[in-house]
């Protein structure tokens, strides 16, 4: 199957 | 102090049956700007990104900067009280842990006040970067609902390409594969039916259509959904708010492992 990425890891903590 | 009112209250109440069943709770920010929100799912695959600029509300009154953190399917139960015409008010104060809605009949003949308890939720910000998209696909809402619920049916995870031919989408499942091709339409008398799609470079990617199809309950927002999609980034889904705002739905990507 796939493997569902996270979103967080795309965007920068503030 | 903060005193926010909106005549369309059933924008507001659109919103909150949009995105109470992605997220469970969230924090409001009040700002001069306007009133925003952003919020992961559980499983932070997704995010939801609200903005309804203070220009839009028929009066908007917030003294500081304000943080209200809700429980969005309290606050559903308290907006769905709320008539389809009537008048929303949210009011709120830094000192006091509650917030309002009061609802305001068009005739100014029911007056209603739903208080509800704020909670404490600490979500860390995330920046969100402007990017350039290797394509972006802007077509009626109504036809990429049906899409989403149609390709559900079939299989769990949706293909998304954008080809010079049009925008593809693609599902397996045990029952079988679907494929639907929707291609530039820009011959329809009403712009809202149009679908544009502007290609940078040929994009391909894979989605959990669990997802897509929560996105999609914010279609009564907008007759116009745009898709947004980098290989290197998550899809962004956006549904304008009538000339106040936008949600906007990020979703990562699913890759062969």
């Amino acid at each position: 199957g796939d493997l569902q990425l996270i979103i967080s890891g795309y965007f920068f903590q503030l | 102090m903060l005193e926010l009112r909106l005549i369309q209250g059933s924008l507001l109440k659109k919103v909150l049956e949009a995105i109470k069943d992605l997220v469970t709770e969230a924090n409001f920010d009040c700002s001069a700007t306007g009133f925003s929100l952003q919020a992961m799912d559980s499983s932070h695959v997704a995010l939801v990104a609200l903005l309804l600029r203070s220009e839009g509300f028929d009066h908007y009154r917030c003294d500081r900067n304000l943080s209200m953190g809700i429980n969005l399917n309290n606050m559903s139960k308290m907006l769905r009280c709320a008539g389809p015409e009537d008048i929303i008010t949210i009011k709120g104060d830094d000192g006091t842990d509650t917030v309002t809605f009061m609802f305001e009949s068009q005739k100014q003949d029911k007056i209603s006040d739903f208080e509800m308890k704020l909670m404490d939720i600490d979500s860390e910000h995330l920046g969100i970067p402007d990017a350039e998209y290797q394509a972006i696909v802007r077509m009626p809402s109504a036809e990429f609902a049906r899409i989403c619920k149609d390709l559900g049916s079939i299989g769990d995870t949706v293909v998304i390409s954008v080809t010079k031919e049009g925008v593809k989408f693609f599902t397996r499942g045990d029952v079988g594969s679907a494929n639907i091709v929707c291609r530039q339409n820009t011959s329809v008398d009403k712009p809202e039916d149009s679908t544009v799609i502007e290609m940078n470079e040929p994009v391909s990617l894979t989605f959990a259509l669990r997802y897509m199809n929560s996105f999609t309950k914010a279609t009564t927002l907008s007759e116009v959904v745009t898709i947004s999609l980098s290989s290197e980034l998550p899809v962004v889904v956006e549904y304008k708010i009538a000339e106040m705002g936008y949600i906007r739905f990020y979703l990562a990507p699913k890759i062969e492992d």
